[in-house]
């Protein structure tokens, strides 16, 4: 995948990043310092459908040839992540516990076209 | 989105290019409590004291590395650990420091407390008590640990389970309150209560400073439930 830069069109990665200083939360969570909520955007052209990003091989070059010709199934295809990890939280309850976990699928590494 | 597509794939609404940073700062607000099943972000933490914090750390790491100590998948007798049935489920590890009860010349509570919101949503896969005598004189003292679960047909407290210790020297004590915390995660207010009774020259178990390190604590691990999933043919 990549990411998105100044005048990005294409499917891409967004780099967003929460400050939870910004948000009054770092009283409660005591690590990480923010989240990273990166999100995909762009436009998923027919025949970038199923490409992680801009094409890289002659396989998917000639690939894309045929889809753009073939305009049979004009269908949309949409910039979704394709691949995320998680992020770990180490927290104040209200009980003032202290709590670990991770929460799955949280952050976006990739963007690509479904 | 503010009129942004919904895109099907990912059930996940997409950011429309240029929405204003408060929107986007509300859905991490937002993803991260649902995450967390809060339905709201926690008050003011009252931290515990650093230094009891410190040797909580230090104890559990201790734990852990004895069991690190075994090749991968051995444990300490030669048994293989189950897998975990849940692999793939979202886990949490607590730390919960003791909040003092009532207490007589040779008996002190402790009260250990779990959100709701946790006790609602997981499953306690183990609990362990830690607790530090300082013993002021030679010899071996009869200490007993006693478990006490609040009682549904009035307020007092039944016990639930008795445990003896012969203590030689000062030192941590570690008990395995998996089961009491277990039952504790199904109740309306989770409170664990442990009834500490010593002999009458020790005094309080309980560090007369809050600040010392060897306050008593609880580690439990647990896991998200599964919800009841339908499964698509």
């Amino acid at each position: 995948g990549i990411d998105c830069g100044r005048d990005s069109r294409m499917c891409c990665r967004q780099e967003f990043f929460v400050d939870f200083k910004e948000i009054g939360w770092e009283d409660w969570i005591i690590q990480p310092e923010g989240y990273h909520m990166n999100y995909c955007t762009g436009l998923c052209p027919l025949h970038m459908a199923g490409i992680p990003g801009l094409a890289a091989s002659f396989h998917t070059a000639v690939l894309n040839r045929i889809k753009a010709a073939s305009a049979a199934a004009a269908v949309d295809s949409c910039c979704v992540p394709t691949q995320r990890r998680p992020l770990s939280l180490l927290y104040y309850d209200r009980d003032s516990n202290i709590v670990k976990t991770d929460i799955p699928d949280m952050i976006v590494d990739s963007c690509g076209c479904t | 989105t503010a009129g942004g597509e919904w895109c099907p794939a990912c059930g996940l609404a997409t950011p429309v290019p240029g929405t204003p940073r408060d929107a986007l700062l509300a859905l991490a607000k937002q993803s991260i409590l649902a995450k967390l099943r809060l339905p709201a972000r926690p008050g003011a933490p009252q931290p515990p004291a650093r230094g009891a914090l410190l040797a909580a750390l230090r104890r559990m790491r201790a734990q852990r590395s004895d069991t690190a100590v075994f090749p991968p998948g051995m444990l300490p007798n030669g048994a293989v650990p189950h897998l975990n049935p849940g692999m793939g489920r979202q886990e949490y590890e607590i730390l919960s420091f003791a909040e003092a009860g009532s207490s007589t010349s040779h008996s002190v509570r402790l009260h250990f407390r779990f959100s709701q919101e946790l006790a609602g949503s997981t499953e306690i896969l183990q609990a362990t008590l830690y607790l530090f005598w300082a013993v002021p004189s030679p010899g071996t003292q009869p200490v007993t640990i006693r478990i006490l679960q609040p009682d549904p047909a009035g307020p007092n407290m039944t016990l639930s389970s008795e445990t003896r210790l012969e203590v030689q020297r000062s030192g941590w004590t570690t008990l395995d309150v998996g089961p009491a915390v277990r039952s504790l995660f199904g109740q309306e207010t989770p409170r664990l209560t442990v009834e500490l009774e010593m002999p009458e020259a020790w005094g309080s178990p309980l560090p007369a400073d809050p600040n010392d390190s060897h306050w008593p604590f609880v580690v439990a691990q647990a896991q998200a439930r599964t919800h009841h999933r339908v499964h698509r043919r």
